[in-house]
């Protein structure tokens, strides 16, 4: 913030390069054809880059008031913190684009590009505030957002499983009687609860010793 | 089950291909298929009883055992030198809960790589490779956890006898929650504030011997012990230590970057940023790691889900597969996105971590900076946001999902503790937000 507000955006890393560019005065989701995960990486982007100027000014305004600079930074770090949520989202966003962007594959390409739409249109609900109180987005672009929601949970549906397969844990990996890849949950969980130490003996000692004196007094 | 079946049949992609896309090409995934198949003919590699029916002291040695039998056949199942495949082994055979070694091969191995000089790495390195010391990481103190600048372990430098005294003056500056630390490890580097002729010189690192190597007792000087149960994660024994003007030679200061001399003489490192290597390298694993443990809760919750049936949406239909109900399914797939996008966010993370080493190598630090401040605020959302997708995960089993043969409680344990260790999150957010502030 403190290089874009100087005029130095030059000087900026490339993972904060974007804090220094120029963004579109509203959002282009729904509204271009095409448009597709860029304009929600655009979006993603605005939201992250306006939040850390916003947190910078406040941080920075409490100094020029005559704030120490510990004492200004304590009382903007929740704004700062939502900042570096932003920025952190806005990089996995980015990466997980990237990656789908270079699979030739076209049916993975295709199941890890609905996934993609999901994530996109899930992150972006969650953070729908960051973009609708600087008008960036409208509440029927929101609504847009939400529809592809649902028809991305729809679309991934038939996937699911697999999706998950995909990441070939073992059962023995898994330790777990509900995940096993077989699905013979039930007979399982039975089988799992006959091995509790507890059914060793049909009568506890603490029976014995405490509750059975005590029910016979 | 023929639900879970059925599932299978309307994929609409092949998961061998999708395997190889997850853990970075073809030969990786086929290559963790091999290893897991050859464990299920090692029978003495198998928990012998589910870990939930064990005490911890059971697990514990559960684990030992298994260690020791991995230890002896470790090169006919994998190639030991490749950590991917030694860390997709440990996950299958020692599994999260942890193990008398896994801090071992995680931090301290790497930090003899990183900090120790080419005559240390000799010395201790070969060893510790060997398994023939066991050593942990101990920078973690019980009054001022992580932070460095405030850490109360001292190494006064004694320019008589050329040795370091090595002092913890109060309960506080006890190392507290070093993984292993309690009672597997016999050496650790310990992580003090440097003092030479009066002037502290900041947090160092030293190799410090903490047991007798034949009798595994504790050495005289040294208080050592375990911390006691945790909320998961029992199978490694964090542990205590507390120094008494204990004494180390000079040579234990570990000196791949910085060098104190016979006579005192500090030599520093050449650039501040080189300290920040160890915290990134840790950071950018973590990623993968959160997003597997993610998908275990996934895994199990989702195919659960496809063989509970329970309710109908049209009354005139038999009961449905939970998964059905959009809420079900608006509960479990965002976090399979996330799942996959952790993946692969981490592994262009640690792509971009040695990419920096190599330019580090040429005297480049420029994009340390900025790939510290970016895994710091990954580190604190993926921990955040894999113990919400656990918890969801959890839920979505019903009330299966609470009891421990879910084992996602487990899972959950695990996760989140990496929301305070290697940096408690809302710091490492602001450690983020500070690069950002500069920017």
């Amino acid at each position: 913030a403190a290089l874009v507000k100087s005029g130095k955006a030059s000087q900026l890393g490339p993972l904060v390069a974007y804090l220094g560019a120029r963004s579109e005065p509203t959002s282009l989701i729904d509204r271009v054809p095409n448009g597709g995960i860029t304009e929600y990486i655009k979006t993603f982007q605005h939201i992250a880059k306006r939040q850390t100027l916003k947190a910078a000014n406040k941080f920075f305004g409490l100094m020029e008031n005559g704030e120490k600079r510990e004492i200004a930074w304590n009382k903007s770090s929740v704004e700062l913190n939502r900042a570096s949520r932003l920025h952190t989202r806005l990089f996995i966003v980015e990466a997980f684009a990237r990656r789908v962007n270079e699979i030739g594959d076209i049916t993975i390409k295709e199941a890890l590009s609905d996934l993609l739409h999901l994530h996109v249109n899930y992150e972006l609900l969650d953070v729908a505030t960051y973009a609708l109180e600087d008008g960036f987005m409208s509440s029927t672009q929101l609504d847009y957002v939400r529809d592809q929601l649902y028809f991305y949970l729809q679309k991934i549906r038939p996937n699911a499983v697999s999706l998950l397969d995909s990441w070939e844990f073992s059962d023995r990996e898994l330790r777990s009687v509900l995940g096993r890849r077989d699905g013979h949950v039930y007979e399982n969980l039975f089988k799992w609860a006959k091995e509790s130490p507890l059914n060793k003996t049909d009568v506890l000692p603490s029976v014995d010793t405490y509750l059975k004196p005590m029910m016979e007094k | 089950n023929p639900d879970l079946t059925a599932e299978r049949l309307t994929a609409t992609f092949d998961t061998h291909a999708m395997a190889a896309q997850i853990y970075g090409g073809e030969m990786r995934a086929r290559r963790r298929r091999e290893i897991t198949a050859k464990l299920a003919e090692i029978p003495e590699l198998h928990d012998s009883m589910p870990l939930p029916y064990m005490t911890r002291e059971e697990k514990i040695m559960e684990s030992a055992r298994k260690l020791t039998v991995l230890t002896q056949r470790m090169s006919e199942i994998i190639d030991p030198t490749d950590a991917g495949e030694l860390y997709h082994l440990n996950n299958e055979v020692l599994g999260i809960e942890g193990n008398p070694m896994a801090l071992h091969g995680v931090m301290f191995i790497p930090a003899l790589n990183a900090q120790a000089s080419d005559e240390q790495q000799a010395k201790w390195l070969i060893r510790a490779l060997r398994r023939e010391i066991i050593g942990t990481y101990a920078q973690t103190e019980m009054g001022h956890g992580t932070n460095l600048q405030n850490l109360e372990t001292t190494a006064t430098y004694d320019i008589g006898t050329q040795e370091f005294v090595l002092h913890t003056p109060k309960i506080t500056a006890l190392k507290w929650w070093p993984g292993n630390l309690g009672k597997s490890s016999n050496y650790a580097v310990v992580v003090a504030h440097m003092y030479i002729k009066g002037k502290n010189f900041g947090p160092h690192t030293f190799m410090v011997p903490l047991r007798d190597e034949k009798t595994h007792k504790p050495l005289p000087g040294i208080t050592i012990g375990d911390i006691g149960p945790k909320m998961a994660y029992n199978i490694v024994d964090n542990g205590f230590l507390g120094f008494n003007n204990y004494r180390i030679p000079r040579t234990n200061l570990l000196m791949r970057h910085t060098k104190v001399e016979a006579d005192g003489t500090y030599i520093k490192p050449p650039h501040a940023k080189i300290n920040y290597s160890a915290m990134v390298h840790v950071r950018s694993y973590m990623l993968t790691g959160q997003a597997i443990m993610l998908s275990y809760a996934l895994n199990i919750a989702t195919r659960y889900s496809a063989v509970r049936r329970q309710g109908q949406i049209d009354k005139n239909e038999p009961e449905v597969k939970v998964l059905e109900y959009q809420t079900q399914q608006h509960r479990l797939f965002p976090f399979i996105a996330r799942a996959y996008a952790f993946q692969f966010a981490g592994a262009e993370t640690v792509k971009l971590y040695e990419r920096v080493l190599k330019e580090m190598k040429s005297g480049n630090v420029s994009l340390m900076a900025d790939l510290h401040a970016l895994t710091s605020g990954l580190k604190s959302v993926v921990t955040h946001q894999t113990g919400e997708g656990i918890e969801q995960a959890r839920m979505a089993c019903g009330g299966h999902g609470y009891s421990m043969a879910s084992y996602i409680s487990e899972i959950y344990g695990v996760a989140i503790g990496g929301c305070t260790y290697e940096g408690e999150n809302m710091v490492m957010l602001l450690q983020l937000a500070r690069y950002l502030v500069k920017s």
